[in-house]
């Protein structure tokens, strides 16, 4: 039942986006955050064959089953997470990057991130002025479990504070920022560790670029509409 | 023939400043090639940044012991044109009539020109983004090819006052770069601004459809007794003909060792 295949056309010199048939899973086991559980993770494959051709492109992913929820508690104005449904006691370190020279092995991604949960953390904050992580640091966060709350590039340099004063309107090139976050968006969305992206440090980007930025970030609307057709009683988030 | 998928880039990587180079992009990767490590050549960083390819050859102190980041000069005072790079590496390729390649550069601080077989190609600004050239019809058919990258400093690597300061005159923000680089309370002034290659490059091998960036979903229901995989694929076909395609998908939970469970 985990193995699917779908038969399509695709026209000459075209682009196209396919949304497969969601696939069910009974009691799937479930990605936990450090401390809490086991890292579950499935390996997902893409293929596809192409007649007359065979194996034209494949992709592969390693991806955890979860359910992560965020609020902000009105008593006490701090953010609450639930991964799950069980509420989890944030332990949290700042993030910058691994390396000022940008030597980014997959070496030290491992050594450095597991160093962060053999600390009992369980919480990453990539900070805005840093870097969007890569790949890589995501992957050891998945196994490790560190949920990563990664935030957009806008800081004190952009938002009008600092002496002297910085420019209050972000970037000079809105459009460059969102096609920048965009494609960022594109690269890490599918690693188990996301748990919250943020439009900057401290402070909310330009307004232009946070409703792009939340638009961006709306789940896919075949998934809300696949939840709302269900009267399965539960929401899903 | 090539195999299809992803091979980096990664190796065998070479660099010189721009000003001490003068030969084209287009000489570089044609009939002027550098022929190895000697000067203005250097063993490059790649991926990484200039800095990291000035100390793999001793050329600057280590920035991160002691006070001997003051003795790189700062961006701000040598200009622009000091780190900015060329970086050129060689590679082998042959392809089969139906099989697609691209040109891969998960991320350059901040733009840059590629030059691959005397071909141009223009970099967009910024440091997040990924860049992925259709380079099929200018790959060599004898199999040995060119690249040569030209990689330019952020448009405002700003400057830092004598004083310090975080973010230093925040100039850099006027980019979509990182900003840490102009210094902050945990962080000396990074000199070339993480200027270079900083991310992997790669060569990837298709047939005529081209799989991008799939989107994974799970939802659940019934306190998490069922779950559905909701997934979305960008499916791109380079060919002239209609493509008949079979889209697979597979999820397996590994076992043990080479066992899995489907």
């Amino acid at each position: 039942e985990h193995h699917q295949t779908y038969e399509l056309s695709i026209p000459p010199g075209t682009h196209i986006q396919y949304t497969l048939p969601p696939l069910f899973f009974y009691k799937p086991n479930l990605w936990w955050p450090n401390g809490m559980g086991k890292q579950f993770l499935y390996n997902v494959e893409i293929s596809v064959d192409v007649k007359g051709f065979g194996e034209s492109d494949s992709w592969d992913h390693q991806f955890g089953f979860r359910k992560i929820e965020s609020t902000i508690d009105i008593t006490t104005g701090g953010r609450l997470f639930k991964v799950n449904g069980q509420r989890v006691f944030i332990r949290g370190g700042n993030w910058i990057l691994s390396d000022g020279l940008l030597r980014l092995s997959d070496k030290r991604y491992m050594t450095d991130i597991k160093f962060h949960a053999d600390m009992n953390f369980n919480m990453l904050r990539c900070w805005g002025g840093g870097l969007a992580e890569r790949p890589e640091f995501y992957h050891y966060c998945d196994l490790y479990g560190l949920l990563v709350w990664q935030e957009f590039w806008i800081t004190g340099d952009v938002d009008g504070r600092g002496i002297p004063v910085s420019n209050p309107n972000g970037p000079l090139d809105h459009d460059l920022f969102l096609l920048c976050a965009r494609d960022t968006i594109k690269l890490l969305r599918n690693h188990a560790s996301l748990a919250l992206w943020v439009g900057g440090n401290e402070q909310t980007p330009p307004k232009d670029i946070n409703s792009a930025l939340m638009n961006f970030l709306k789940l896919h609307p075949l998934f809300k509409s696949y939840a709302e057709k269900s009267d399965l009683g539960e929401d899903s988030s | 023939v090539a195999t299809l998928g992803k091979t980096k880039l990664d190796s065998g990587w070479l660099a010189a400043r721009s000003t001490e180079v003068e030969a084209t992009g287009v000489q570089l990767t044609t009939t002027m090639p550098p022929s190895g490590p000697s000067l203005p050549w250097m063993e490059a960083a790649v991926p990484g940044t200039v800095l990291g390819t000035l100390l793999k050859n001793k050329l600057i102190p280590d920035p991160f012991y002691g006070l001997e980041n003051e003795a790189i000069l700062d961006i701000a005072d040598s200009g622009r044109e000091y780190y900015t790079f060329w970086f050129f590496t060689t590679f082998e390729y042959s392809m089969a009539g139906n099989q697609h390649a691209t040109l891969n550069f998960r991320a350059i601080n901040y733009s840059g020109e590629v030059y691959l077989n005397g071909h141009k190609r223009i970099l967009t600004r910024g440091m997040f983004l990924r860049h992925s050239l259709d380079v099929t019809d200018i790959l060599n058919p004898d199999g040995k090819n060119f690249l040569a990258v030209l990689v330019y400093p952020p448009d405002h690597p700003g400057t830092i006052p004598p004083e310090g300061g975080q973010g230093g005159d925040h100039e850099i923000g006027k980019d979509v770069a990182t900003q840490y680089v102009e210094g902050w309370d945990w962080m000396t002034p990074i000199r070339d601004r993480n200027t270079g290659i900083w991310d992997e490059v790669s060569i990837t091998v298709t047939g005529p459809v081209r799989l991008s960036d799939p989107h994974l979903v799970s939802s659940f229901f019934d306190n998490y007794k069922r779950a559905y995989l909701h997934t979305t694929v960008d499916l791109e076909n380079s060919s002239s003909w209609h493509a008949e395609c079979s889209l697979i998908i597979q999820v397996t939970a590994g076992l043990d060792g080479d066992m899995c469970l489907l």
